[in-house]
């Protein structure tokens, strides 16, 4: 069932697409960070 | 005016949630079928609330704010 | 070639971490263990565990270690069933991704009150499984467990025996 309704006049927005591509851009980099594993020596 | 956020992937599993984000998983399916403009950008309303998205590299960003 | 297994502690041990993103104040638990397993029969090579609260040595050790024995062979089964499903690998809970040439399907399973992840390390008989508490989110489980797979060229190709 839908309860949202799309809207398209751009005024509604309370936050501007700039703001959201950055805080995209920060969760997506500190997650990409974040998951790096440091690996101590050889495996094998 | 961030009341929340929900990050989802291309799965529609949840990657991250704070505030009422955490309490509107049920939103993802919907959220997930929003037709988004040529950047990845769409803004909808419900429940009091906007939701404005964003999509890029199969993660979904959901940012709820107060209608 | 033989495994080394104080690295491979290490490095799961390593897998541990939680995350903190401080862009929206979001936060998660520790992972509660990070398992290496054999895809062959679902027995533990070497794991972490972060439950620091069980002391060395005791019965609570030998029971936690009993309970991820019981979890690694439920997982390797159940793993081994959806590899051979092909209905299972367009599901919500596979991640198909293309690692050294070879696709590799990440599984997310709800196991009692936690969260597993778990997949193939390429072209090897070891699987690498995550068990986190209900609160980890399955989308960050499987892009940390992809990370890590990544990270393990050391082990693609790895035979036993």
């Amino acid at each position: 069932s839908n309860t949202f309704t799309v809207l398209t006049s751009p005024d509604l927005a309370k936050i501007s697409k700039e703001q959201l591509k950055k805080l995209h851009s920060r969760i997506t980099s500190e997650i990409f960070s974040q998951s790096q594993v440091d690996k101590p020596g050889p495996l094998t | 005016d961030i009341r929340g956020t929900i990050t989802f992937d291309s799965h529609n599993n949840v990657i991250e949630s704070t505030g009422v984000g955490s309490q509107r998983f049920e939103d993802i399916d919907e959220l997930s079928q929003v037709a988004l403009d040529a950047e990845g950008f769409a803004l909808v309303r419900g429940h009091s609330l906007l939701v404005h998205l964003y999509k890029h590299d199969d993660m979904t960003l959901a940012v709820y704010t107060d209608a | 070639v033989m495994l080394h297994f104080e690295n491979v502690k290490v490095f799961l041990e390593n897998t541990l971490k939680p995350y903190d993103l401080s862009s929206v104040d979001f936060k998660t638990s520790h992972l509660q263990s990070s398992i290496l397993l054999t895809a062959t029969n679902g027995g533990i090579l070497s794991y972490a565990t972060s439950d620091s609260s069980v002391p060395k040595n005791s019965i609570n050790e030998i029971n936690s270690v009993n309970n991820l024995k019981m979890m690694s062979l439920l997982i390797k089964d159940k793993w081994s069933e959806d590899e051979n499903d092909p209905g299972e690998q367009s599901s919500k809970s596979c991640y198909p991704v293309e690692m050294d040439s070879s696709k590799v399907n990440i599984y997310t399973y709800e196991m009692e009150d936690l969260h597993a992840c778990v997949g193939q390390i390429p072209n090897s008989d070891l699987l690498l499984l995550f068990l986190a508490d209900s609160t980890f989110p399955y989308g960050l489980l499987v892009v940390k467990i992809e990370k890590a797979l990544r990270e393990l060229t050391d082990l693609y190709g790895y035979r036993l025996g």
